[in-house]
């Protein structure tokens, strides 16, 4: 079963199209293994990235290099979906 | 032990074998309004079930949902286990939903891709493909909403078999998606095509590939916007909504297009709700108010469909 530990979940918003080009350019890096929940197309869209526990150091650096505004939406991933699974189980019985 | 219906656990998140059994379930307690139809089997040979909600009569005009196209989005096909049960026990009760019934028949397919929703209990959450294996290629799956014959492999699709995006060999080369256009080809009078997705907070219609409206386009918008603001009115929630590619950006070979290309005017796609900012991994306890709202902006829509025959 694939895990997802200590990656997360980024928010990310750009504010022009300068930007939106730049991670357009990050989604094309495939040895991040980037996961866009939603993908960069314009400025009034935030997007949502799952970025591998390995990809987080290069990845906020290229974010920060370029000024881009980020938030963390999900801080571990795994930790997220045990819950998600312990509700389902419990659920269950 | 028999389970019933009533006794199921709508605010947490089920298993296909757990979903498949709750049909049969609801079948059995609404015999007379609801039924199954096994409309084709996935890539792994999962059947594909889809629930008929009908008050008799042949053939009548009919009405399309679909949910949980991509696997991961399990927030879908809880909304649609909702809703179902929702449609079966308002047909009496709720004055609207029995005159839409009396008319137009509803086919639901809850989960329509059971091989990537196994999988994303089984092996991988995050997987939203099909499983299908490409030739030449280690990487497995379609994206079952870019594999539909409009404008396939346009705008906003990948040739790349790694890709999440992955638009598959030829269009309807996965059986999840030929096995719909078989059915609603052969039923000839489906009248609305509705697609529910998650998260963005959004109800669009086509086109995705192209920015040229189509012809139907002030009156699609005027439903959408009736069914936006019904939606909002419950919690609150605020979805934006127009033409696919205005709305969210450029996608061919999807639903929606699909549906608009083959004569269904009436073809929207949902993005459900993302209140919590959890993306599609919404906590379990807003299944319940996400299909609440969404009923409502349904109904807007299926009301238009009846009392606007074409």
């Amino acid at each position: 079963q694939k895990l997802f530990i200590g990656d997360q979940v980024l928010r990310i918003t750009a504010e022009s199209h300068e930007q939106i080009a730049l991670l357009q350019e990050l989604q094309g890096l495939e040895h991040l293994e980037l996961d866009f929940w939603r993908e960069p197309v314009r400025p009034s869209l935030s997007v949502d990235v799952r970025v591998p526990f390995a990809s987080l150091q290069p990845v906020r650096v290229f974010l920060q290099s370029h000024g881009i505004q980020y938030d963390v939406m999900i801080d571990n991933l795994q930790v997220l979906l045990d819950s998600e699974m312990e509700e389902m189980n419990h659920s269950r019985q | 032990r028999q389970r019933n219906t009533d006794s199921f656990d709508y605010s947490s998140y089920h298993t296909l074998e757990e979903i498949y059994s709750w049909m049969d379930s609801l079948i059995a307690e609404f015999p007379d309004l609801v039924s199954k139809l096994t409309i084709g089997s996935s890539y792994e040979k999962r059947p594909i079930h889809v629930l008929k909600f009908s008050t008799g009569g042949t053939n009548r005009p009919a009405i399309w949902l679909d949910t949980g196209i991509h696997a991961r989005e399990w927030i879908t096909p809880a909304t649609g286990m909702w809703t179902a049960k929702k449609i079966a026990q308002e047909y009496g009760q709720d004055p609207s939903l029995t005159a839409i019934l009396n008319k137009m028949d509803i086919f639901f397919e809850i989960v329509t891709n059971p091989d990537g929703y196994t999988f994303t209990h089984t092996t991988n959450r995050m997987w939203r493909k099909t499983r299908s294996i490409s030739s030449g290629s280690s990487c497995i799956g379609v994206d079952p909403n870019r594999n539909w014959d409009a404008n396939f492999g346009g705008p906003g699709t990948s040739s790349n078999p790694c890709d999440d995006t992955y638009k598959g060999p030829f269009a309807h080369s996965e059986s999840e998606v030929k096995s719909i256009v078989d059915f609603i080809l052969r039923h000839k009078n489906v009248k609305a095509m509705v697609t529910i997705h998650s998260y963005s907070q959004m109800l669009m219609y086509p086109y995705g590939y192209t920015s040229t409206p189509t012809p139907d386009a002030d009156e699609l918008y005027a439903v959408a916007k009736s069914a936006v603001d019904a939606l909002g009115s419950l919690h609150g929630t605020k979805y934006t909504f127009g033409s696919m590619i205005s709305t969210i950006y450029p996608a061919s070979g999807t639903t929606a297009d699909w549906g608009y290309s083959n004569g269904i005017k009436y073809s929207f796609t949902f993005e459900l709700r993302d209140t919590g900012r959890y993306g599609f991994l919404l906590p379990a306890d807003q299944i319940i108010p996400t299909a609440e709202e969404t009923w409502l902006a349904l109904m807007k829509i299926m009301e238009h469909v009846r009392d606007h025959p074409y």
